[in-house]
């Protein structure tokens, strides 16, 4: 099984 | 007061058709740089990067820095009434909760103005640095959406793998698997048509396949698309739109359990 992962696991919010 | 004036008019035809589907609204921002939008898809697992530089316009002026929120399948039909050859002009003021797309046929015997409701979005800006990739993907964009369409009739999920033999694309569903790999290739006179593979490190990242063939709708804007792959970051496919910008594809990876 697998997981999506979010783009806010990798950058930051400005 | 925004004036942008597009000669080749179907280029905002095309950006448009290939965003709308994975964005439903976003901001547009006009500086002196050009016209750009970043925005995520609704569940923040995908993002859209677009650049349409200032110099690409024939005419561009922007007294100071807008922000215009936007509907983008209201856009999408505004810009369905542009006919394929016309130029497009994007009128704009400060203070106003409107934008005007100005369709002007080839032989300025016609010339349609279609204005249009702005709308309030918070606009969630991810800082993106700029990153080393492990490995880059360059190959034909019709060929990179030919496997994603593909796989996507067997599986649900892509397993892109780079090492020194060729770029693999993996996948898996109920009826069976698919493997398909792509050589490196530049001996062929068009270099369009080459796939080209620059690897520093072998990678292996899974992505899910309706993402993929979502981003494919750019394929309009270039022959070429480049893939960008490390296993600590989101993948970035990129279309370059000729002599005007880009139109890029974030999209973070899924992991096992």
């Amino acid at each position: 099984n697998e997981t999506q992962l979010r783009l806010d696991a990798f950058y930051t919010f400005n | 007061m925004l004036e942008l004036r597009l000669i080749q008019g179907s280029l905002l035809k095309k950006v448009l058709e290939a965003i709308k589907d994975l964005v439903t609204e976003a901001n547009f921002d006009c500086s002196a740089t050009g016209f750009s939008l970043q925005a995520m898809d609704s569940s923040h697992v995908a993002l859209v990067a677009l650049l349409l530089r200032s110099e690409g316009f024939d005419h561009y002026r922007c007294d100071r820095n807008l922000s215009m929120g936007i509907n983008l399948n209201n856009m999408s039909k505004m810009l369905r009434c542009a006919g394929p050859e016309d130029i497009i002009t994007i009128k704009g003021d400060d203070g106003t909760d409107t934008v005007t797309f100005m369709f002007e046929s080839q032989k300025q015997d016609k010339i349609s103005d279609f204005e249009m409701k702005l709308m309030d979005i918070d606009s969630e800006h991810l800082g993106i640095p700029d990153a080393e990739y492990q490995a880059i993907v360059r190959m034909p964009s019709a060929e990179f959406a030919r496997i994603c369409k593909d796989l996507g009739s067997i599986g649900d999920t892509v397993v892109i793998s780079v090492t020194k033999e060729g770029v693999k694309f993996f996948t898996r569903g109920d009826v069976g698997s698919a493997n398909i790999v792509c050589r490196q290739n530049t001996s062929v006179d068009k270099p369009e048509d080459s796939t080209v593979i620059e690897m520093n490190e072998p990678v292996s990242l899974t992505f899910a396949l309706r993402y993929m063939n979502s981003f494919t709708k750019a394929t309009t804007l270039s022959e070429v698309v480049t893939i960008s792959l490390s296993s600590e970051l989101p993948v970035v496919v990129e279309y370059k739109i000729a002599e005007m910008g880009y139109i890029r594809f974030y999209l973070a990876p899924k992991i096992e359990d």
